[in-house]
């Protein structure tokens, strides 16, 4: 971790967000924003007060673009927010043109954003430790939050421990949807309730999800598919082959569908020039025909299964796939062999799909899930509108 | 009024920019805002010192995962503080 030289020399510092942001409720931001002080307040001798009135130490602000400090918001993306030091005054400004999220995989997580902002506010430089909360560049949403070690031996060497319990509000609870609902039943899903089984499903950059079967697609909606379809796959996204094995979206926002020994690359549904490209020349180490693919929340690396094994591609190392690769998929504790699809949906959660069943996998347990009705569910009646 | 636009990084250029903004060119002499000559080892260095604080091979090479690493959103504070315009910014 890295200090930057100043502190505050008191231990009860005040806060006010005096400009909300223009895509979320006020009372989610106060919330949200709370609960990042008090992962500072949990490991430190810190406490946090939200005030309207008077002069407060920390002061927030959503703004766009220039915004008074002589170091403008760049648009999405990019710079996300800047805080100062206490010796600056200790406020944070979080750029408005971002799409702000609570407990959700889309957009920008709001909490997170804040709490490394906050810790800035408190005096904390950025740190070279990649799992520090610390660390300059967003990592992507994490369900599970945990203050890294280096983040704690930072704060505490600023303002030493917590000598009382913390007061404040407890400790959050995602909110997340956690079950995909039941369908309706008023799809229009045809072929796929007659024989549930898919070639391959992906979320979207857009957060469309879709469903392929054969030579044909379905937008799902949430509870059934969405009318008009089914549509056709080459027709629709520019030349894509039918029975497609696998598909993935990436947090680069391209999809990739993979078939045979050749994969294609999507944004949103155009094909990017050059394609196909050979598997073995994308993505090394990964063989060909496989089962299916998708992007872990857990680590965000790409998972690729075939058969009784599986495949991790990490595109930012060398090589991409660890020598331990390739691996039994009953690490996957409860996931079958020779699955016909994977996705992470967007409520956070992975599904794997065989066989017209499907199951859910808990990332925190490291097994499928306990649910009434227990895994494996029909994916007709759950997924795609069947009675 | 439109609003800045994020810098893409996709060359020398652009990737001296954000070294620049980020704490990373660490002289006035290097600073690629003032038509300064850069010299080739100061570049390697302030690539070598950016690989190093974002854990990726340090290989001195504008490479691929440099610039995905400096096209991922991020915070806009400085990654090595010390000169540059973020350190003299005032609350008010």
């Amino acid at each position: 971790y890295a200090l930057q030289g100043s502190r505050w020399r008191v231990r009860d510092l005040t806060y006010q967000i005096s400009k909300y942001p223009t895509g979320l409720k006020a009372s989610d931001v106060d919330e949200e924003v709370a609960n990042a002080f008090k992962v500072w307040e949990d490991v430190s001798n810190l406490t946090f007060r939200p005030t309207t009135t008077g002069k407060v130490h920390i002061d927030i602000r959503f703004e766009k673009g220039e915004h008074g400090d002589g170091d403008p918001f760049d648009g999405r993306g990019g710079t996300l927010a800047h805080a100062y030091f206490p010796i600056y005054g200790g406020d944070a400004h979080f750029d408005d043109t971002e799409q702000w999220t609570i407990d959700s995989f889309a957009g920008t997580n709001l909490f997170q954003v804040a709490a490394h902002e906050f810790g800035h506010s408190l005096g904390l430089s950025h740190s070279d430790v990649r799992s520090a909360l610390m660390a300059p560049f967003y990592r992507g949403y994490e369900r599970n939050f945990e203050l890294d070690d280096d983040d704690t031996r930072a704060i505490q060497a600023l303002y030493g421990k917590r000598e009382s319990p913390s007061q404040s509000t407890p400790s959050r609870v995602p909110t997340a949807a956690t079950t995909r609902r039941p369908s309706t039943g008023a799809g229009t899903a045809g072929v796929l309730c007659s024989d549930a089984s898919v070639d391959t499903i992906v979320t979207m950059a857009d957060k469309n999800t879709y469903v392929f079967k054969g030579s044909q697609y379905w937008l799902l909606t949430d509870s059934s598919t969405a009318p008009g379809y089914p549509r056709s796959t080459t027709a629709d996204w520019g030349g894509l082959p039918g029975n497609l094995d696998a598909a993935f979206t990436w947090s680069n926002g391209k999809t990739y569908f993979l078939k045979g020994s050749e994969y294609w690359r999507f944004s949103n549904m155009t094909m990017d020039p050059g394609y196909p490209k050979p598997i073995s020349k994308g993505f090394a180490g990964i063989p060909d025909n496989v089962d299916s693919a998708f992007v872990w929340s857990g680590n965000g690396k790409i998972y690729f299964f075939k058969n009784d094994k599986y495949w991790r591609f990490e595109p930012t190392a060398r090589p991409p796939v660890g020598a331990k690769y390739p691996k039994d998929v009953s690490n996957w504790e409860g996931i079958p062999n020779n699955i016909d699809a994977a996705l992470q949906y967007s409520n956070g959660f992975t599904y794997f799909f065989k066989d017209g069943m499907y199951w859910r996998f808990n990332d925190r347990t490291f097994r499928i899930d306990t649910a009434d009705p227990p895994f494996p569910r029909p994916a007709g009646y759950w997924w795609f509108g069947c009675e | 009024e439109a609003l800045p636009t994020k810098l893409e990084i996709s060359g020398t250029t652009t990737a001296l920019l954000y070294l620049d903004k980020f704490g990373y060119m660490n002289s006035t002499a290097t600073n690629p805002e003032n038509g300064a000559l850069l010299s080739e080892a100061a570049v390697r260095q302030a690539i070598l010192d950016f690989q190093a604080f974002a854990g990726l091979n340090q290989t001195g090479n504008l490479d691929q995962e440099t610039v995905e690493m400096m096209n991922r959103p991020r915070c806009g504070n400085r990654d090595i503080i010390g000169h540059g315009p973020n350190t003299r910014r005032r609350k008010r």
